[in-house]
């Protein structure tokens, strides 16, 4: 006799990313093509915003509507922009120790804090015998 | 071949949060 009852689906979260990331890589509802070192990436707003503070900060006023091309000037090289967005997608970043000093200065760039320490993190440990 | 890649799990948050609505 409880109150109410809930079934909770544990992999609910992880399987509609993973549609999501199916959605990114098929074109279907991307809404922005992100020119990353002259290489166009497409993407889906909503995700973009939900996983970086600085998307955060350009999408969600109405300045961000109309955008459907946004080229990063003096922004992240592709090397290092690339890796955050198939994380946002997936919640697996790759990192290697040649790669890590792009990602890094992409995260930063995005306002991806989280990225950022764990980025530290990695490049700590490589230093450790 | 993905077997070749050391994973490492972050359990702690891993983006912003988005402020909830006051």
């Amino acid at each position: 006799d409880a109150l109410g009852y809930v079934r909770e689906f544990t992999r609910h979260s992880s399987d509609v990313l993973g549609n999501l990331n199916e959605l990114r890589l098929r074109g279907i509802l991307t809404d922005v093509t992100l020119l990353v070192g002259g290489q166009p990436l497409r993407a889906h707003k909503a995700v973009l915003i939900a996983c970086s503070g600085f998307f955060y900060s350009i999408f969600r006023g109405r300045a961000g509507v109309g955008v459907d091309v946004l080229s990063l000037p003096g922004g992240p090289e592709a090397r290092g922009f690339a890796p955050l967005l198939d994380f946002m997608y997936t919640s697996r970043l790759r990192l290697s120790p040649a790669t890590v000093p792009a990602v890094l200065a992409a995260a930063t760039y995005l306002q991806m804090e989280h990225v950022v320490q764990a980025c530290h993190r990695f490049i700590q440990a490589s230093y450790e015998p | 071949h993905e077997g070749l890649v050391a994973t490492v799990k972050e359990a702690g948050r891993s983006i912003h949060e988005i402020p909830r609505e006051e």
